[in-house]
């Protein structure tokens, strides 16, 4: 029985993508089998796994209806299965306004296919709206990548405010997965002194491993590839290999 | 007669509230009067200029009605107004959907106080809604910053493309302001693989001063000033001061 986990926070820029990509790619590797969903109009997570121009993608399956497995493709990682996104799920957010039951089209689309994999994971769009509350509702809980820095720190009791009133209004089963901060820079005063606020505030809810702001994280994606595939020793690769194993810890745990 | 410049990308991160605070500010400094309107729900403009709980947001503007010139605040550099936002602003785009004449609520906030300005500057959200639809509408020209990494690049075509869109359906007049290269890192390949790409395709639309990774600018917000109060001599200052002087010539040459 899968587990859905939600990537979300609605600060542009604080490796929700990354995030998304390199932890489903550090399981895949750990013999999970692993789904990756990008719900971003942007489609990151997408390009950033080497799918150029994907025939069928996730609009498709909320909006026509299509089968969830029809849309399913396989990527470079072996374990690792894409359902790409592509420009016109922007749409979505208004076609999505009309219909009836509109927090829960996500989920319908996930119960087809939720049994086929260990974890299933949603990568969301900077924003607050209905695809991100749609990914909140399929969920069973959210992963929130939090910059070392004061706008995505600032933003973080809003963003917890937005994921208790989905709790309460459609997904009673939602819980912290877990605060990831990203783009540490040990150099820098900044990054100390967000990380330590974060876990004085958040205390064991916050991963112990840190990401590192690491140039192969950003590189991997014009490669097509997740940073564990693209250089593997780098430290950003060895910190997501690191929040894969917390992670499965955890879930052993609750 | 103020003219109107929307600071827009889609893609989060990439310094559209950095660039509207510095560039604003850079402009108020060498006497221009300039107004920046806040239109984020996450508020980083309104945070990043020191106002804390506005009475009146932008907000109550576009959906109450309430006068413009009411909203509108001092802020710590003299000759820089705001209109600031607050979190309410995330239900806006819902709310303005179902409106007359929806795309030109904002033009129309506008148009009360337009004349009392030299420049005035909009924070755009990172999507491409109805808010940011609203700023394109509104503004008579538009600044597109672009981190220099790949994710950001990718998403230019796309961007230029609902740009392109506004002018067809709702706004003729509007013009790309420029382009600036953000984040730009000289140790690292891929900052200059991705900014001679830009200004290959590009071209004269790239502003030639770039903003380098400069942490005065991460920093600032959390002092509520603009990096040119925090620290007027950092890199990130002076490459602002630079970007607000190109943007004085350009706006004699058209
Ligand atoms: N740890 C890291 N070190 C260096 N660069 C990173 C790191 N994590 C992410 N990046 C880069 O920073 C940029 C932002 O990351 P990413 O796109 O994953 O964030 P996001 O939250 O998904 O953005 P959006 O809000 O647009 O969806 C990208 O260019 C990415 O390659
Ligand atoms: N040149 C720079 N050097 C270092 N840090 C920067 C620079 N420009 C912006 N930042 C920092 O990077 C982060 C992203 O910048 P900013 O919030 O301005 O981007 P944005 O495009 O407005 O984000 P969003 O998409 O969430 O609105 C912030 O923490 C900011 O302080
Ligand atoms: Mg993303
Ligand atoms: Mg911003």
């Amino acid at each position: 029985m899968g587990k859905v986990i939600a990537v979300a926070n609605q600060k542009g820029g604080v490796g929700k993508t990354t995030t998304s990509v390199n932890v489903a790619a550090a399981l895949a590797i750990s013999h999970k089998s692993v789904l990756l969903i990008d719900l971003d109009p942007q489609a990151n997570a997408t390009s950033g796994l080497g799918i150029d121009d994907p025939r069928i993608v996730i609009y498709d399956c909320l909006i026509k209806k299509t089968p969830t497995k029809e849309a399913i493709v396989e990527t470079q990682v072996s374990g690792l299965d894409l359902l790409p996104s592509g420009s016109d799920l922007a749409g979505a957010e208004v076609e999505l306004a009309d219909v009836q039951d509109r927090e829960y089209v996500l989920r319908k689309v996930l119960d087809e296919i939720k049994d086929q994999y260990d974890f299933i994971f949603l990568d969301c769009p900077p924003a607050l709206g209905l695809l991100t509350v749609n990914a909140l509702t399929a969920a069973q809980s959210v992963l929130i990548p939090v910059q070392c820095e004061y706008y995505a720190m600032e933003g973080l009791g809003r963003l917890i405010t937005n994921i208790d009133r989905v709790r309460d209004s459609f997904n009673p089963q939602l819980e912290l997965e877990g605060i990831l901060l990203t783009m540490w820079d040990a150099r820098l005063s900044l990054s100390k002194q967000v990380s330590e606020e974060v876990r004085k505030f958040f205390g064991q809810r916050v991963y112990q491993a840190m990401i590192p702001r690491n140039v192969s994280l950003a590189e991997a994606p014009s490669y097509g590839r997740p940073g564990l595939l693209y250089n593997a020793v780098s430290s950003g690769s060895k910190a997501y290999i690191e929040v894969s194993k917390e992670l499965l810890v955890n879930g052993k745990k609750s």
